[in-house]
């Protein structure tokens, strides 16, 4: 059985750095 | 051609998302997808040493020009509430805070991962991720 980490399940939503 | 196994997952729809599958969380810990929990994501990404949690909320839902089956879900990211677009098939689950897992359209969700899921809206906060040492 696969084992998934839960950081897959979560969307990178990296921010575009303004400043 | 048909998929093997009898599988039947769109393209991009990550195997994951379906019910029962196992998670890791970050302290060793395993879960199934539907039992996961706001604390469990928070709790991991403290553990974690580059990955941060981000508040994301929902600040429109708008149908793809290019495909009915994809949906453009813009967010304001995190404290300085970034503006980012993603484009995802409309069952695509994310993560509310505070209430779980969530799709532009739970049906589909539900028929095909057999997921719980509610409707993502316009304001919902969903958890995302971030490196903790963006700089």
């Amino acid at each position: 059985v696969p084992v998934f980490p839960w950081h897959s399940l979560v969307p990178f939503l990296a921010p575009t750095q303004s400043d | 051609p048909p998929p093997p196994s009898g599988a039947a997952l769109p393209p991009s729809l990550p195997p994951y998302f379906v019910k029962g599958s196992i998670i890791q969380l970050a302290n060793g810990e395993l879960k199934r997808v539907e039992d996961l929990k706001t604390e469990d994501f928070i709790q991991s990404a403290e553990i974690s040493s580059d990955l941060k949690i981000d508040s994301s909320t929902v600040e429109r839902i708008e149908g793809s020009r290019t495909s009915p089956d994809f949906a453009v879900v813009q967010f304001s990211v995190g404290e300085h509430r970034s503006q980012v677009s993603v484009e995802v098939l409309v069952e695509y689950p994310f993560f509310v805070f505070g209430q779980g897992w969530s799709s532009c359209c739970p049906d589909r969700t539900t028929q095909l991962l057999e997921l719980p899921c509610t409707k993502l809206s316009v304001g919902d906060v969903c958890i995302s991720l971030t490196l903790k040492n963006l700089k």
